[in-house]
Formats: structure tokens, sequence, C-alpha cells
């Protein structure tokens, strides 16, 4: 499983 | 990802919202102080990036948007008269730092991106975020009545939440990319506004105002 956030995500 | 700017959109609609009421009805009565506190507090952890890289334009801005409006939000709560002078602190009472500020750290300690610092903090300002709304619901609670405005500010930060859990979904469906610990505050965060939503919804429909 990957938990990857987002950068560009608010 | 159309979801996810929908999204952004409400959430900054959800500022304009509680700017333009408490401006219109020249008070602050049944809102909550310490969650507006609790958003300027999730704002500032989550965007410390702000000096760490750059993304884009639109991000940077959105961020710096969200910011200032919480601050101007505080500033009319707190400090700008008439509107400070409705202030009902004897209502907004739920205990926030013993079961917001703390329960958000307990969870940041088990669903984290990272144990990096950076990761850590970001990670608890996304729970902190899902638990902000519960001393303003508390405070409703006890005041029992809300204004039609409230309500449409509440439902507008419920829904802009779910918008984002969308686009969780759509980025997955693409990329198989997920982030746990942004789809878990979010289904939490979204659980905590569905009560309120429900009842909002059928006093929309009713086309009445609502209580609780």
């Amino acid at each position: 499983k990957k938990n990857k956030k987002s950068k560009d995500e608010l | 990802n159309p979801f996810r700017y929908i999204a952004d959109f409400l959430h900054l609609v959800s500022f304009l919202i509680l700017i333009l009421k408490i401006r219109k009805t020249r008070n602050c009565l049944g809102l909550s102080f310490r969650t507006q506190e609790i958003y300027l507090a999730v704002f500032c952890v989550r965007y410390i990036d702000l000096f760490m890289y750059f993304v884009s334009v639109y991000n940077t801005s959105m961020k710096l948007l969200y910011i200032s409006s919480t601050v101007f939000i505080i500033y009319l709560m707190k400090f700008k008269k008439p509107y400070c002078l409705s202030y009902d602190s004897a209502s907004d009472d739920f205990p926030h730092y013993k079961f917001i500020y703390t329960g958000a750290a307990v969870l940041a300690l088990l669903v984290h991106t990272d144990l990096a610092p950076f990761e850590l903090g970001w990670s608890y300002s996304i729970w902190l975020e899902a638990l902000a709304i519960i001393p303003q619901l508390h405070m409703l609670q006890k005041i029992k009545d809300v204004e039609n405005i409230t309500s449409n500010y509440v439902g507008a930060l419920g829904v802009y939440r779910f918008f984002y859990i969308v686009s969780w979904i759509y980025k997955y469906s693409l990329t198989g990319d997920v982030c746990w610990t942004s789809l878990l505050g979010g289904i939490v965060q979204t659980i905590l506004y569905a009560d309120f939503l429900y009842y909002y919804i059928i006093s929309l429909k009713s086309g009445k105002g609502m209580s609780l």
C-alpha cells in the first residue's frame, strides 16, 4: 500500500 | 481533477459566507471562536511548506487566502466592534485543548505519512482539521437555534471535504496512489458534518430555518 500525499493539495 | 477544484472553491466560499454573515447581521452570535482558532492553527502548521517549496501560483495564493480569511474572521470576532460584543464565550466552552489539540496529536501519532517533523506536523494538521468543527457543533447544540446562513457555512465546509474524498477516489482510479492519512482524516471530518448536513438538507427542502 502506498501512503502518498500530494504536495499540491490544500 | 475537477472535484478537487470544486472543493477548494467551496472552502473559499465558506469563508466568504461567514464574513458576509457577520457583516450583514452585525453580530457573531452562534459562532465558535475556538473552531476558528483551530482552523488558523491547521493552516499555519500545514502551510509551513510555503517556505519550503513552490508548487504553483494557484497553490500559493489559495494558501495565503485561506490563512488571511481566517485571520480576518478571528479579527472580526475578537476585536472589531460591534461584531465582537456579541461573541458568546459562555456557550463556546468545549474543552478544546484537552480533546481537540491533544486528540489530534494522538491520532497523528497513530496515522501519519512519515515520522519526519514536517510530515508529522502535516498529518497533525489533517487530524486537527477533522476535529475542528466539534466546538462549533457543541455550541450550536447548546444554543439550539441555528441561523440559516450559519447552516450554509457548515454546509459548505462539510461538502468541501466530501468533494476531496471524491477527488482522492478519482485520483486512485487513475494512478493507484492513496494517502491514508488524508483519506481517513477526510472520512472522520465528513462523518462529523454528516449529521448536521442531514438536518440541513431537510430544512432546505422544507424551506424553513432549522433548529437542532
